[in-house]
């Protein structure tokens, strides 16, 4: 499903030049749960940008069902996102002229889904996230954790094969943000999509079979007994 | 030193009128330190821009050293606020065309500090919170963690007398986290500020003396023994 061979990336801010990602390696098969953890400011959403195609890497080769990264122009880099992959982006980024409903019809408008069949996929989505009766709501007419959830429901609409969540927990409560693992867990069983976690939750770690670790530009697997 | 009396506060979008604080009560004295929980949605920003004057209750009274905020002008607000309150928002609000030096300053520039004074205390802020070497990043530059800390060093750079954080660490590893929550605590004890604190994390609510929930509506003090 997803490879990524030696990545580097680098950022450039004035003279100085900041190598981020050190020769990233990583496999993922359909039906994998992976979460990522890592300090603040080591990478994690710099390598999900590059997973997610959003991002080029500095160096090294990412390979999306069997295609590559680097040999595709942005348009089909756009179009694979767009029928592939789900994100939970860490700032959330809703759309703030549009309803939450509106918002999670988004990536079904992509898919050039009909009119009565987003509507009806947006609002079941946004009633699994506990967020039904806000559909009408704007983003700034929510909650922090509103707004995550919003961007959940958003992100499982068109029931990717790639699911990417930076962070997707951080601003919810215990409660609920069992209530989301539950639902990624649904979409991991029942449609055997990759799911990828960042997240500096523990127990949201715990609740994937795989847990990888971030650290001086590398990524490396851990198990509990490394964990301190 | 901050008092609120039987506060409602109720939004309405279109023809639906929602009741959020239902009459909530609390009393906050010097160098105390609180902790808010409560589920997503539940008011805790709502209450949080109440007490910070950022938003005006639909009933009740809030008192904050001594004067009533209902009898005040939106420039007194505006003057109290920016002397005595520190804000940790949950979105952070940093100015993204600004540094991360820049935005640390901004408190600073509107308590009319020297131009020095001002570039000293908050490089000092910053590498308190571990950034001094991304002083010169603009918010696009900096990860989710790192902004959240830029947010920290602002709102402390002016120690103010009343400190209020809204789910200050949610973007923040374990052990960031901690460091921040240790900065909290310096700024409680060494300048008798009072320090409230919003967040879904039980680790954080612990170290705070008192801990209240908002729940229906209301706020009411809990013990561990109450916890589930
Ligand atoms: N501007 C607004 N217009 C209408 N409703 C609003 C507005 N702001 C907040 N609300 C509603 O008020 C309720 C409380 O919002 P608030 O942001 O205080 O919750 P919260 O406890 O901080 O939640 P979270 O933990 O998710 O951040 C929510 O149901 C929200 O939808
Ligand atoms: N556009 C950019 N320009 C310059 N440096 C950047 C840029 N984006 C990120 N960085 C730097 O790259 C490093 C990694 O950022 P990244 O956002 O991937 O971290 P992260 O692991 O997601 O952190 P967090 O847990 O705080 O979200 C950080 O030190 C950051 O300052
Ligand atoms: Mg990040
Ligand atoms: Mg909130």
């Amino acid at each position: 499903m997803l490879e990524l061979v030696d990545v580097h990336k680098s950022y450039v801010t004035g003279p100085v030049t900041t190598e981020v990602l050190r020769g990233v390696r990583l496999e993922a098969g359909r039906g994998e749960m992976l979460s990522i953890m890592g300090p603040s400011g080591s990478g994690k959403s710099t390598l999900m940008n590059i997973i997610g195609l959003l991002d080029r890497p500095t160096n090294g080769s990412v390979f999306l069902k069997g295609r590559e990264l680097m040999k595709m122009s942005d348009d089909e880099l756009s179009a694979l996102r767009n029928v592939c992959i789900g994100f939970v982006f860490q700032s959330f980024f809703l759309l703030p002229r549009l309803t939450a409903l509106e918002n999670v019809s988004v990536p079904l408008v992509y898919r050039k889904w009909g009119g009565a069949a987003i509507r009806r996929r947006a609002l079941e989505m946004l009633e699994k996230v506990g967020m039904g009766e806000h559909a009408h709501h704007k983003p700034n007419q929510l909650s922090g954790g509103q707004q995550q959830r919003v961007a959940i429901a958003r992100a499982l609409a068109g029931s990717p094969a790639l699911l990417l969540a930076d962070e997707p927990t951080g601003a919810l409560d215990a409660d609920t943000g069992r209530d989301i693992m539950a639902l990624f867990l649904e979409l991991n069983a029942s449609e055997e999509a990759t799911v990828i976690i960042i997240t500096h939750d523990r127990d949201v770690a715990r609740r994937c079979a795989r847990r990888l670790r971030i650290q001086g530009g590398l990524l490396e697997e851990f198990t509990e007994t490394d964990a301190r």
